[in-house]
């Protein structure tokens, strides 16, 4: 999936399998990747495990778990707050659109998390105070935690790798290979004009929205682009961010844009 | 079924207290009527649950040991901590719960960031 961390670096990873999200003292999250498509480098998230450790007299240890067709609007125990404490309140799940859209407010830690299935795949956005990002037992030798450090190098994809790529593999699609064929096939141009229809700027969302139709051929990763950018104009705090750009590369005869 | 949920209640409120003496010990008989009350409220859920059978025997067996009666409180008046300064002011719950009121009482308000995995 695409990843934006909390410092604002924007990447596409690779990162099949369970991965941590988020691990701090308060919060720990879990996504699990899977191919779109058997074979593909490309993964998307088809489960997602959220755990509210216990706070004081504010909540107890909550756990929220979604998967693909099932966005449930309650935690694992069937509650909808933090539990039975004084300050149960300050964890809240709200259902915005039925199966499609959940959010939950953790005032304690003065955090908000919105998860969305677009299509067959979840998306995931949280607005954190820095002071609770950094909030883990030992910031040394702290692991993995890609909102926090991003992805390991092994498991980033580069867009121009892949667009160099998908030139020669484009063609040889068009010859009828024996590649698994996509739901619809978009060129480098037909993708773009339709993810500029919901993101006219040409920024790395759009850029990310042409890439997943590239790979997948699904419309429905125009949508969960657009609906992660409409995440960040609601979550990020400086609105001077909200695009981020690639940078830009020195285009020499071997970087040329591929053809086609 | 959450008889489980029941009996950590259970024993988060009567354990680490010191050792009850042989009269009753009224915490003790008000945490076993909350015990009780609490399975009662599992009671559809968990029917034919063994975990569940063997806590409303248990309950039974305790209160009988201890000589609790059956009516009385069933969990102790919760611990109000108003929130320091003034204390007029209507919580609905601590001040610890709510990041933004607290942390903005010691500087300034806090510096909030942003993280999104979303596509393929």
């Amino acid at each position: 999936p695409h990843l934006r961390t909390f410092t604002d670096s924007f990447q596409t990873c690779k990162v099949q399998g369970a991965w941590p999200l988020i691990d701090n003292n308060y919060l720990n999250v879990q996504v699990t990747n899977t191919p779109v498509l058997p074979g593909s480098l490309a993964t998307a998230t088809t489960k997602l495990t959220i755990i509210f450790k216990s706070f004081q007299e504010c909540v107890d240890q909550k756990v929220y778990q979604a998967e693909m067709d099932e966005l449930p609007a309650a935690f694992a125990d069937g509650s909808k707050n933090g539990g039975d404490k004084h300050g149960a309140n300050s964890l809240k799940i709200t259902e915005k659109v039925s199966g499609q859209h959940i959010e939950i407010q953790a005032k304690y830690i003065g955090t908000t998390i919105v998860v969305r299935q677009v299509g067959r795949y979840l998306t995931f956005a949280v607005r954190m105070p820095e002071e609770v990002v950094n909030a883990v037992e030992d910031r040394d030798n702290q692991g993995l935690y890609l909102c926090l450090r991003g992805c390991p190098l092994n498991q980033q994809i580069d867009f121009h790798t892949f667009r160099s790529g998908q030139a020669t593999e484009g063609r040889a699609r068009r010859k009828g290979s024996s590649l698994v064929p996509f739901p619809e096939f978009f060129t480098y141009e037909t993708a773009m004009a339709k993810c500029r229809e919901k993101l006219p700027v040409e920024d790395l969302y759009f850029q990310s929205c042409v890439f997943d139709l590239l790979t997948t051929g699904d419309v429905n990763f125009t949508l969960a682009a657009y609906y992660a950018f409409e995440d960040v104009k609601m979550l990020h705090s400086n609105k001077d961010k909200l695009h981020l750009y690639e940078r830009t590369r020195e285009l020499g005869p071997g970087n040329a844009a591929p053809s086609g | 079924c959450k008889i489980l949920k029941c009996n950590s209640e259970f024993w988060a409120a009567t354990s680490g207290s010191h050792h009850l003496g042989t009269e009753e010990a009224p915490e003790f008989c008000t945490a076993l009527r909350t015990y009780a009350h609490c399975t009662r409220r599992t009671a559809r859920t968990c029917r034919g649950d063994l975990a569940y059978h063997s806590a409303v025997h248990g309950i039974d067996d305790l209160m009988v040991q201890h000589n609790c009666s059956k009516d009385g409180p069933t969990s102790q008046p919760r611990l109000r901590t108003l929130p320091p300064g003034d204390s007029q002011e209507r919580s609905d719950s601590p001040e610890i719960c709510h990041y933004e009121k607290s942390f903005h009482k010691h500087s300034a308000p806090p510096n909030y960031t942003h993280c999104g995995l979303f596509g393929d």
